[in-house]
Parts: structure tokens; C-alpha cells; sequence
């Protein structure tokens, strides 16, 4: 059970809708090109990691541009490997928290051809 | 069911969806149950409603692949095959934690659980708002069920979330992807038929379209030929879409056609019922009064009962009745049997390879308007009837052979069941 209780009842209020951290520096980009298989995890700090003022590790920079470079290219956007504005709205936008660990797989012969024109998707 | 995984690595375990060598990568058994965790459930739908988008969603998969879902609320949590739940942040003894609205809303366990964020505004699929729960459900079985990300156009298993089209099926190449996992559908039908009907076109010209049916048990599929699918939302139940006929296990059908007739029959045991085209139900009784269903005896003399299939062939106005290794033509004018019959089946349709025939207890024969011919049914496999054109381009062919047996799923695609408990959905 719960270890305690407001009086106003303000423990049972639905909390607050969180946002996620936008995505807007290389540090960012690095972390989620790293969570989603696109890049290897950048190094850790060292043995003052534990340390709330150890330095922010950022990416080594020909290696980033690689990943991003790979994944500007499957998202149709101009393969620059810089981290423009679209490239960062491509990565906020909402998405499954799966890696995209496998390369993309050889696409599935097409079915027998129809003789006649497809209709439009009928509604089920 | 499953051998089991690898320790996980020093990290934590990641939702993997690569396949380790030698892993595995595909559910073995062929029903699996899942359950809407209580404690996991979200706070911005009714509990009903999740779990009837979660059931619709398990549903679609099914109906293009060999494996069925079924919701389980009684056995213990550790029997359950796939636990879905709701959360936020650090959720539900997760290792990953969801990052709040907007990014992640949604992961899952290859062969395992699916958490969704509660963070996301999850909505219904008639919403044209938010993030559409029963996209996000169905690209999340997708991983379970061992398929990765893709970034093919038009499948569901992109990463991103794309907002909802009008319509959202699993396409061909989605299909197949999860078919080369876990096979293709198979299994017998009790019968399979094209139903015509008259339509006039804009001019107020006469068309003939077809549809065509296949029936298993107490649900059939109406298969859309252009389209090398089921029609979507198919299979359902038999009492659902015919009226007055028996609900299951149908032994024939047969579609009396002539300049003069037009008379259509289901046949089960020692019965016969006609269907009603344009009342879409079974005639309760004929011109003079006499009631439906019919005994075959008396309606066709000299036909035995019960029997395994009946085709009519328009050409020589006969109706062929199989049943066991016999085949009885019946003159639809003269309302007998031919005088030869009845005949065995390798006789009247030999085959052209002898050892590759049905021999007997064919499951349906069938006359395709697409195909312009006629197949024989037994199992997963089909025969296909040599016609007039196929001796046209090759005059050895023996008349009414068979070719030698080819898969059906290879030629009529996902045709599939669906867990019995989802087939009112």
C-alpha cells in the first residue's frame, strides 16, 4: 500500500503529463542515434560519472555525422550527415521505442498480377 | 514452447528484435492468450474499450497468418503468453523507462510483453486525433511476434507513427514477412463457390459480377480474387451472412444455371435448402408448397446422401455429385442420372500424372469465373480440371484430366482463422 496520504487528496490526482526532452543538440542526437541502433553508445566519462559534475561526454563528430548520415538516408531526407532542422523533427517525432536494429530486409515479391485495376481500399 | 533466451547482457536486456543465432524466432504453439494487465491498464479509455481495440488488434494478425490469440482473464499471470499494460516513466517492473508525451509512446519484447506510455494520448480508431491505440497494438504484436522495423512504405511496421489513414490493413509485403516466420494458412474447406449476381451498370446494361466463398466449419471468407486476399474483417460466421441455411459444416453448393433456371442449392447430410438471391435468404418452401429443406433423394433421384461436394457444369447442363471414389452425373432436364454413372472420379477425370489424383472424398468442387476453370479440393491441395482451351494448346491432354496437385495457398492467399471467440467482432 501506499506509505502515505495527503489530506487534500492531491496524492490520488492523475500526475501530470510529462513531456520528453526534445531532441535538439549532438548529445541528444547521439543518445537517441545509440538507442536506436543506428550508432555504437558513445564512451563513458570515466570514474567520475557518479559524479553530478562530471562533464557531458559529446559524440566524436565524423562518427555522428556517419549515423546520421544512415538515418537521413531511410528517412528520405538529404543524407548531409548535419544535424538540421528536419533531421531533429524526423527524431522527435512520435515512434516505436524498438531499435531499428536489422538491416532493412529484401522486399517481398509482389502478389500475381490482377488483370484488372485495383479499387480503392474498401473500409472493413 | 520455447527454448530458452540468453542471459541478458551486462546492460540490461534490450527488446530485441534481431534474432540471436541460433535463437528463437517464432512462437511454436499455434494459439497463444494475452491479457490487459489490471494494474496496467490506461487511465484515458474504458478498460472495455482497450481491450476491445487489444482483441481487434490480435484479430487482424491472425486473420493473415496460422496463429490465433485468444484473451485469457483466468490463468495465472506466468501462464499468459503475451501481458499488455499502460505507464509512465518507470512502469510496470520495466527496464526502460518512457520519456513522457511525444517520442516513444509504445515498446515491446520479441516473444514477450507490450507496454504502452500512458503519457501519449492514446485514442480510439474511430478518432481522427491523438495516436491511434489499435496502430500502435498491431505494429507492437508485429514485434512479438519476431518482425522488425521496416521502413518500406505502407507498412505497419515503420518506426515512426504516420497519422491514420482512412483504412489501415496489413499489406501484401507485411503478410508475407510474418508468413515466412510462421507458414502460410492451410486446411480443408467444407466447399468453395462463386455467387452470381445481376447487377446493371450506369448505362442500365445487365452485368453478371461473382463473388466468390470459401466455407470451413461455421465461418466462410469471401475472397476478393483482384486483390489476392480475403475480403478484410473476414472470416465470420455462416449465421451471420446466410439465412436459413445450416449454420456449419456445409457439404455442397451448386448453382443451377440454364436459360430458364436459375436456382441455387446448399446441400448438408440428407438434405438440400435454395437460396434466395434477391431476398438474400433459403426459400422456406417451392412453387407448390412444399417446405425446405428437401431430402436429396426426392429432389435428385438417385443421388446418395451424404455427399462430399457437387459442381454443375453449365455446358452439358449435368450436375456432378461426388461422394466417397464414386461421381454421379445428373441430367438437370431429365431430373435422373446419366445411364453410365455412377462412375469412379479416375475414370470421368483421369489424372494425368495416374498417382497424382484425389482418388476419393474430395472436399469441394469448384468452378472459378476468374480462373475460367475447374478445381478439385482435398486438403491443402487443389487439381486443377483440363478445360477445352488447355486441349486447344495441347491436344494430348486427356479430356476432363487433372493436373497434377498444386498447393491452395498458393494460388487463394490468407485465407485464415481466427480464434473462435473473435468471430462476432
Amino acid at each position: 500500500e501506499p506509505l502515505f496520504h495527503s489530506r487534500d487528496r492531491s496524492d490520488l490526482e492523475p500526475a501530470p503529463l510529462r513531456r520528453a526532452q526534445p531532441i535538439a543538440d549532438p548529445v541528444a542526437a547521439q543518445r537517441f542515434l545509440s538507442k536506436y541502433g543506428w550508432a555504437a553508445a558513445p564512451p563513458g566519462p570515466g570514474p567520475r560519472a557518479a559524479s553530478p559534475h562530471a562533464p557531458r561526454v559529446g559524440p566524436r563528430a565524423p562518427a555522428l555525422a556517419e549515423a546520421v548520415r544512415r538515418f537521413q538516408k531511410v528517412n528520405a531526407l538529404p543524407a548531409s550527415g548535419r544535424l538540421d532542422a528536419a533531421t531533429l523533427a524526423a527524431m522527435n517525432r512520435p515512434r516505436c521505442g524498438v531499435p531499428d536494429t536489422r538491416p532493412l530486409p529484401p522486399p517481398a515479391p509482389g502478389p500475381p498480377p490482377s488483370r484488372l485495376p485495383r479499387p480503392a481500399r474498401p473500409k472493413r | 514452447f520455447l527454448r530458452p533466451p540468453p542471459p541478458p547482457p551486462p546492460g540490461g536486456p534490450q527488446p530485441e528484435v534481431a534474432a540471436p543465432r541460433g535463437g528463437t524466432r517464432a512462437f511454436a504453439k499455434r494459439t497463444l492468450s494475452w491479457r490487459l494487465l489490471g494494474e496496467g491498464a490506461s487511465g484515458q479509455l474504458a478498460v472495455d474499450e482497450q481491450r476491445h481495440i487489444l482483441r481487434l488488434a490480435f484479430r487482424m494478425w491472425s486473420e493473415v497468418m496460422p496463429l490465433d490469440f485468444r484473451e485469457d482473464l483466468a490463468a495465472p499471470g506466468a501462464a499468459v503468453d503475451i501481458k499488455l499494460g499502460f505507464g509512465r516513466g518507470r512502469h510496470l517492473g520495466c527496464p526502460r523507462v518512457f520519456d513522457g508525451s511525444g517520442q516513444e509512446f509504445a515498446h515491446a519484447w520479441r516473444l514477450g510483453d507490450i507496454h504502452f506510455d500512458d503519457d501519449e494520448h492514446f485514442t480510439p480508431p474511430t478518432s481522427d486525433t491523438g495516436i491511434s491505440l489499435l496502430k500502435v497494438a498491431v505494429h507492437e504484436i508485429g514485434h512479438v511476434l519476431g518482425l522488425p522495423h521496416t521502413y518500406r512504405t505502407g507498412s505497419i511496421m515503420q518506426p515512426n507513427y504516420i497519422p491514420q489513414e482512412p483504412v489501415f490493413e496489413l499489406d501484401w509485403s507485411d503478410r508475407k514477412a510474418v508468413q515466412k516466420l510462421y507458414g502460410s494458412c492451410e486446411g480443408s474447406f467444407d466447399t468453395a463457390f462463386d455467387w452470381i449476381r445481376k447487377e446493371r451498370n450506369q448505362h442500365g446494361a445487365v452485368m453478371m459480377r461473382f463473388s466468390t466463398y470459401f466455407f470451413r466449419n461455421s465461418w466462410y471468407w469471401l475472397y476478393e480474387n483482384r486483390n489476392n486476399r480475403t475480403r478484410y474483417g473476414d472470416p465470420i460466421q455462416i449465421l451471420r451472412g446466410w439465412h436459413g441455411i445450416p449454420t456449419q459444416n456445409i457439404d455442397a453448393f451448386v448453382h443451377l444455371w440454364t436459360w430458364r433456371r436459375d436456382e441455387r442449392y446448399f446441400f448438408k447430410g440428407n438434405q438440400y435448402w435454395r437460396y434466395d438471391s434477391d431476398k438474400d435468404q433459403a426459400y422456406t418452401e417451392d412453387e407448390q408448397g412444399r417446405s425446405y429443406p428437401k431430402l436429396i433423394s426426392e429432389g435428385f433421384p438417385g443421388i446418395p446422401s451424404p455427399l462430399d461436394t457437387a459442381f454443375y457444369d453449365r455446358r452439358k447442363q449435368l450436375i456432378y455429385f461426388f461422394k466417397e471414389s464414386l461421381v454421379f452425373a445428373f441430367d438437370v432436364n431429365r431430373n435422373q442420372v446419366l445411364d453410365s454413372y455412377p462412375m469412379k472420379i479416375t475414370e470421368v477425370f483421369p489424372g494425368i500424372e495416374p498417382e497424382n489424383h484425389p482418388f476419393r472424398n474430395i472436399d469441394s468442387a469448384y468452378y472459378s469465373y476468374a480462373h475460367n476453370a475447374i478445381f478439385f479440393f482435398k486438403g491443402n491441395a487443389y487439381w486443377k480440371v483440363v478445360s477445352d482451351r488447355d486441349r486447344q494448346q495441347h491436344s494430348w491432354l486427356p479430356s476432363n484430366g487433372l493436373f497434377p496437385k498444386q498447393s491452395i495457398s498458393e494460388r487463394w492467399f490468407d485465407i485464415c482463422d481466427v480464434h473462435t471467440s473473435t468471430l462476432n467482432m
